[in-house]
């Protein structure tokens, strides 16, 4: 089998400019030459070969990925690569690991929440990766259900704390990236209780881990919650449990900017509105529905191709067998996908757009969007990953039984994709979400 | 659609329902199935199918005393207007990517060919609502049909450029099969050397297992 010719009569056949297809994929040329740069530069280092993760034990691929992961902030800072460079490196190292939490979500968490003061504070601490923080929400009786978590934060007007407290089996945290073995701090989430009243889920900076030696402060119980779904995939990140037993924080690491606790226990809700939390659910989401047309591409540019090299019945005569990509039957699976791939990520696009906008309009304090935003980002985000979770699959499937095997790509990228369908609010329950407005208006 | 007599207009990618009076209404004009390839008839038929849907469902809750006992009883066909609402999203910004400058011999065609078989593949998928709806009628979901086919062909010669530009190195992509050289069974074979159950030729366990089976 002549796999080089087939593919090189297909790019022979194409009728479009590929070069500019590049840059309308990427979103710009700016774009497109940093995706080239820094994907080239990883494919190159042996240090980020992922060729061998199937075989490794849970142990040895978590040990790789921290290798790896040390590895990258290396590289990063030999470099001198900026913010966006880094972090098109981390997307190209293509391994899930405590860093996408570090980045993705502690960072941004304090940023968001944290006062001038607190962001001076952690962030400088946090950029230098000086200390590694992952983002504590959900517990293990409460997924998505923000309302229902029950780690409490008690002020003590005494000694100027907040003691944190895991009141119940129900209320240990459970699944935060990062949490398990690596992170040190945590942006935790818990009822905020002062003077007997409880005012609702509020943000906590709280140290899990000694800086000297790495092992947990007393009152913290923290694990991983075990091996996941899928060979590899994400069983290099440490997710993780954690349990509070009166862990006291002082209170400055409560997240203050939305609203506060005074020195003498009072709450103050701050002018800053709280709408601007719903601004983040619309960051998150946006990130997610281009993520569903990256691992949906993926899994469509793996299918392509080998259906244009494999080859099935057809042949007269001796002939040579017909491509699997000239069956309509094929077509009729393979090319909504394809179309999809790029759906998603104009639509991607344009949810990049709305959260400027809403962003804007917010800083103008301007709600009027922010509903409707916040409800066609949760309809999106429900509708691409599970189609992109589905396309994942069918394409496993378009590939015949080679599409089972690990080197195929399919069954990893299959096992990373299919948590998006639950995690920021299972699929279902969004869509109801977006139903209930539709109601409304 | 509570709200849509209150006189506020819908935004965003609400704006539609503004229309509300004309998409309950209206009838697909497609007599052709290159009809079928006119944006504003594409967008029609999404709009009404997601405003039908959802004022369906406004109005089998408005029989219930209760309204939240309405909404946990008729959460499936909710789910359906949302997912409706959704798709009619993703084709529009579809429809408004090609409205721009696009530079690149063929590039704009090729994406053209990609919205259509993505709208109508939907339409395809989801023809009962169409029909059920009214929106279309079965002569015309026949022609979408026949312009699938016709897209098809379109793409069939483009599809392995079309994934060539999303430009992902081999390393990232992590497959056998989506090499870029195309070169698949060497590669494969290559791959099932490297698995350590092939470290040896007599497998461990062997002498343990196999052998006292064989020669019992």
């Amino acid at each position: 089998m002549e796999g080089d010719d087939h593919l090189a009569d297909e790019r022979n056949k194409a009728e479009f400019d590929v070069d500019d297809m590049k840059i309308v994929w990427a979103g710009s040329r700016h774009a497109f030459e940093i995706s080239d740069r820094i994907s080239s530069l990883v494919a190159s280092d042996s240090f980020f070969r992922k060729d061998h993760r199937g075989v490794l034990s849970r142990k040895e691929l978590f040990k790789n990925t921290l290798k790896k992961a040390a590895h990258a902030w290396k590289r990063i800072n030999e470099l001198r690569l900026s913010e966006e460079d880094a972090s098109r490196l981390r997307f190209f190292m293509d391994e899930p690991s405590f860093v996408d939490l570090h980045w993705g979500m502690f960072v941004p968490a304090i940023k968001g929440q944290g006062t001038e003061e607190q962001q001076k504070k952690w962030l400088t601490m946090a950029n230098r990766m000086e200390i590694i923080g992952c983002y504590a929400q959900t517990e293990l009786g409460h997924g998505s259900n923000v309302q229902g978590l029950e780690t409490t934060a008690t002020f003590d007007p005494k000694s100027d704390e907040f003691v944190i407290h895991s009141p119940t089996l129900t209320s240990a945290k459970w699944w935060p990236g990062g949490l398990g073995k690596v992170s040190t701090h945590a942006v935790v989430y818990a009822r905020l209780i002062t003077d007997g009243e409880d005012y609702g889920i509020h943000g906590f900076i709280v140290q899990l881990r000694s800086l000297d030696d790495h092992s947990p402060l007393p009152g913290i119980t923290v694990g991983d919650i075990g091996t996941k779904f899928g060979n590899g995939a994400y069983n290099s990140m440490d997710n993780g449990f954690l349990m509070f037993d009166h862990v006291r924080v002082p209170r400055d690491q409560m997240l203050m900017r939305l609203s506060k606790v005074t020195r003498e226990g009072k709450y103050m809700p701050s002018d800053v509105p709280r709408q601007l939390v719903y601004g983040t659910m619309v960051f998150v989401r946006q990130k997610i529905v281009a993520g569903a047309s990256v691992s949906l591409s993926r899994a469509v540019c793996i299918a392509t191709r080998y259906s244009a090299v494999r080859r099935q019945f057809g042949s007269q005569n001796g002939g040579r067998e017909t491509q699997v990509i000239d069956y309509k039957t094929q077509q009729n699976r393979l090319f909504p996908l394809l179309a999809s791939a790029y759906a998603f990520r104009f639509v991607g696009e344009w949810l990049k757009w709305l959260y400027s906008d809403v962003t804007q309009r917010l800083q103008a304090n301007d709600f009027s969007t922010l509903p409707e935003a916040h409800a066609c980002t949760a309809g999106l985000k429900s509708l691409t990953t599970s189609a992109t979770a589905d396309g994942i699959e069918e394409c496993r499937k378009l590939c015949g039984g080679h599409g089972y095997l690990w080197c195929s790509g399919l069954p990893e990228l299959f096992a990373v994709y299919v948590p998006a369908c639950t995690y920021e609010g299972d699929n279902v329950v969004l869509l109801l979400q977006v139903a209930r407005f539709l109601m409304k208006t | 659609v509570s709200q849509l007599g209150s006189g506020k207009p819908p935004v965003g990618t609400t704006a539609y329902m503004a229309r509300a009076e004309h998409l309950l209404r209206c009838r697909s004009g497609v007599q052709r199935a290159e009809d079928w390839l006119k944006p504003s008839v594409v967008m029609e038929a999404f709009e009404a199918r997601s405003i039908r849907m959802a004022v369906a469902c406004a109005k089998n809750l408005g029989k219930f005393e209760n309204p939240e006992q309405g909404f946990a009883e008729l959460s499936s066909d909710l789910v359906e207007a949302a997912v409706a609402h959704c798709q009619l999203i993703v084709v529009s910004k579809f429809i408004e990517k090609l409205k721009e400058v696009i530079p690149g011999k063929g590039v704009k065609k090729q994406l053209e060919n990609l919205c259509y078989v993505y709208a109508l593949y939907l339409m395809h998928k989801h023809l009962g609502d169409f029909l059920g709806m009214g929106c279309i009628t079965s002569e015309q979901a026949s022609l979408a049909n026949v312009q699938i086919r016709s897209l098809y062909s379109q793409v069939r010669p483009n599809a392995v450029a079309l994934v060539d530009a999303f430009n992902y190195t081999d390393h990232y992509l992590g497959s056998v099969l989506g090499r870029y050289d195309g070169n698949v069974y060497p590669k494969l074979f290559e791959e099932a050397w490297k698995d350590p159950l092939n470290d040896s030729v007599v497998p461990d366990g062997y002498h343990q297992y196999i052998r006292p089976l064989l020669k019992q």
